[in-house]
């Protein structure tokens, strides 16, 4: 099956 | 000092959730991200969308939505209503104005300090970019989120096609580019600089086209491995989605 990948690993915090 | 004064009030009750509002001389931005970190929301209310704007200094203003909602039920749709807040706030004024019937009612609501990551995001170059009526967006994941939690979405030259197969069987909605010219906001445009195979939760897009009533259209922003972009445009402003995608194990 699809693993749901989180935002955070794109995005960087600023 | 903020003040900022909507014409109608039904516009700022559509926009419901719990968070920072960060307010510039440009208008009121809102960024929040769920607890799993999967779908980010992004709204931008800009200085034009008010009947008359002011801010003399960015303000944040943590506003517990749930105590917003309350408020907001207090006044009429077609009421005015002005949010006023001090330079350094602990809490803002609500008023709504009936100015046919000369009635005022104000409310002060306290404000939180909410601690919140805001992220970057950088303009990114996208693969497809679909443009189609709100509605049809939101009777397609409507549809298919009964047959399964994901939907596939396959951009291909001239054709999108969102699928969705669970237990009980599958179905799938072909999408094709079409051109109204009496309404331009029934067209369907779909660039595309590469073919695109993307998954998501169904459940997250649930929340996306609770956006649909504020526009007629959403534009959808895809690209490999990367989170989509999901925009409904305001007269003045925006109200994006970020989405993450599902990948295979």
């Amino acid at each position: 099956g699809k693993q749901q990948t989180s935002l955070m690993s794109f995005f960087g915090k600023k | 000092m903020l003040e900022a004064k909507f014409d109608e009030a039904s516009l700022f009750k559509k926009v419901i959730q719990l968070c920072n509002f960060n307010c510039t001389e440009h208008g009121i931005t809102v960024q929040a991200v769920d607890d799993s970190r999967v779908l980010l929301v992004s709204l931008l209310v800009g200085e034009d969308a008010f009947s008359s704007y002011r801010c003399d200094r960015n303000i944040t203003l943590g506003v517990d939505l749930a105590s917003l909602a309350k408020v907001l039920k207090c006044g009429n749709n077609s009421d005015s209503l002005t949010l006023i807040a001090e330079d350094t706030p602990d809490s803002v004024l609500v008023v709504f104005e009936d100015t046919e019937k000369d009635r005022i009612s104000e409310y002060s609501l306290k404000l939180m300090d909410i601690e919140s990551d805001f992220l970057n995001i950088d303009d990114m170059d996208y693969d497809s970019v679909i443009t189609q009526p709100a509605t049809d967006f939101q009777k397609i994941c409507r549809d298919l989120s009964q047959l399964s939690d994901s939907l596939n979405v396959l951009v291909t030259k001239d054709t999108v096609k969102f699928v969705a197969t669970g237990d009980i069987g599958s179905g799938s909605v072909i999408v094709k580019p079409f051109t109204d010219l009496d309404k331009s906001e029934n067209s369907v445009r779909v660039e595309l600089n590469k073919a695109v195979n993307l998954t998501f939760g169904l459940k997250y897009l649930l929340d996306i086209i609770k956006g649909t009533s504020l526009s007629q259209s959403i534009t959808i922003k895809l690209a490999d491995k990367t989170p989509a972009l999901f925009e409904f445009k305001l007269s003045s402003g925006y109200l994006r989605f970020y989405l993450a995608p599902k990948f295979d194990e």
